[in-house]
């Protein structure tokens, strides 16, 4: 909390909507702040309602540089946004800095309003900054899947903290405006035409399967892939990534990241010294870049010369050394030369011909330091990429130090 | 997912900056260059360990990667008033 700790000494607050921003629509903008609230609304005895004129406990403006208090805005990026504690005046008001690009979803190409909104009203109802990482009051902006979108139990316990828990009646929404349900998804970069395959298929927010615990002994993964130094390991719609930079293995979703992409990869490998994943998917794939998604994609798997019987891939995996991909299906796979861009002759061979000891299907495969890294089941093989040959084998979820 | 800065000094510029704004860092020019840099080396510290990262006082490469993370504008530091 602030020094001080101040609070709103009233359980009715409130606010007023003093400008918008051209990035969004009146009613999105309205319709993302009036959710922020809710947020706080329904695990506080707090009500917040909306006026449209005089003097409101929270003004809420978006304004660019310089804007009449002691902390100007930045231009794009860097800061985002600001407010101040409950107070008389300035106090509980909330900033936005207009030259950042504002956005109903989460996407790459702006900063969600809800997200943003949602962490300054904290602010204006007394929460400081959290340094719990994953908490909504934490100082760094977080592109996170907002459709189901929880409070962390350390911005609950917070804000409890000032104002207690909601009274049983009062746990409903904001007197204004009723919650709406975000009712599509408009992707960061529309997909092509050319796929019959564009739309994604989880527009209705329903109960998502849960994410398997780390060490859940009969974890499987669906792809895994090396992305500028990092490991991703894919489930559905959970990513698990593993980092050198920090110890603890980070979980996010493939909509946090790419959000046009439809979760349940098939496969994934990295070619590193292009700076490109590509994602498998049916009979499609993407390249990325980054969090971009590379113009032209999905395209058909037949492109990479796969014959129109195989319908989708169980996994890939890159060699740096030998710029080969080695594609796994079924019982046989595939070596792709990344330098013609071509499939190699004299394949599909046998996995079991060359791969000796390794069961299939393969379910996702990884290089790494020179191995593959071959997974079936809850088994991963250690494969010498030279060799071929099986120097071990392990838990698929080893890599989570479990 | 962090690409390395270049330029060092435009990276001590920029670290200066957001201490000031978000740790409450104040330069304040002293006879001793050393007594400086200790003075921002403790608010690195201080940054460093808000964040969870090794407290080492060095703007290291993880420590600028998240300064240049997009942020609220509200310090992180009780003096905020």
């Amino acid at each position: 909390t602030f020094p001080h700790t101040p609070t709103w000494k009233k359980e009715d607050v409130t606010y007023r909507i003093l400008n918008y921003t051209p990035d969004m629509l009146q009613a999105d903008v309205e319709e993302a702040i009036a959710r922020a609230f809710q947020l706080w609304s329904s695990v506080t005895p707090l009500r917040f309602t909306r006026v449209y004129n005089g003097q409101a406990d929270i003004m809420i403006s978006f304004a660019s540089g310089f804007h009449n208090d002691f902390y100007s805005f930045d231009g794009p990026g860097g800061t985002l946004a600001h407010a101040y504690a409950p107070g008389s005046g300035i106090g509980g008001d909330a900033h936005f800095d207009e030259d950042e690009n504002w956005t109903k979803f989460t996407t790459y190409s702006g900063y969600n309003l809800f997200l943003v909104a949602a962490h300054e009203l904290g602010h204006s109802l007394g929460l400081s900054h959290s340094n719990v990482f994953g908490a909504l009051m934490y100082p760094t902006y977080m592109p996170v899947d907002t459709r189901d979108y929880q409070l962390h139990q350390d911005d609950i316990d917070g804000i409890q903290a000032l104002y207690g828990p909601p009274k049983e009646s009062s746990a409903l929404p904001t007197k204004a405006f009723p919650p709406q349900e975000p009712t599509e998804m408009i992707p960061a970069e529309a997909p092509t035409e050319t796929s019959p395959r564009e739309e994604p298929t989880e527009t209705t927010p329903s109960k998502p399967p849960q994410r398997p615990d780390d060490c859940d002994p009969h974890l499987t993964f669906d792809a895994i892939t090396t992305l500028r130094g990092e490991t991703l390991f894919f489930k559905d719609r959970y990513v698990w990534r593993k980092s050198p930079y920090f110890s603890e293995i980070e979980h996010d979703t493939i909509f946090s990241f790419w959000p046009s992409l439809i979760a349940g990869f098939d496969a994934a490998y990295e070619v590193d010294n292009k700076d490109r994943v590509l994602f498998f998917k049916d009979d499609q794939y993407w390249a990325v870049s980054g969090y971009s998604i590379e113009s032209g994609f999905p395209r058909p798997i037949q492109n990479l010369g796969f014959p129109t019987s195989v319908r989708k891939i169980d996994a890939a995996a890159h060699d740096q050394n030998t710029k080969r991909t080695y594609f796994f299906v079924g019982n046989k796979y595939w070596s792709f030369n990344e330098n013609t861009q071509s499939m190699e002759r004299g394949y599909p061979r046998k996995i079991a011909a060359d791969f000796q000891g390794i069961s299939h299907p393969v379910n996702a495969a990884l290089q790494k330091n020179g191995y593959f890294y071959i997974f079936h089941g809850s088994n991963q093989y250690e494969v010498d990429i030279k060799k071929k040959k099986l120097i071990r084998i392990m838990k698929s979820n080893s890599w989570f130090d479990c | 997912f962090p690409v390395a800065p270049e330029k060092e000094k435009e990276d001590l510029q920029f670290a200066k900056k957001y201490l000031e704004s978000f740790y409450d860092f104040k330069e304040e020019k002293t006879l001793f260059r050393a007594k400086d840099l200790n003075q921002m080396s403790d608010k690195i510290r201080e940054m460093q360990s808000f964040f969870g990262l090794e407290v080492t006082g060095e703007l290291n490469h993880k420590t600028l990667d998240i300064m240049k993370q997009p942020r609220c504008g509200v310090p992180d530091v009780r003096s905020y008033s």
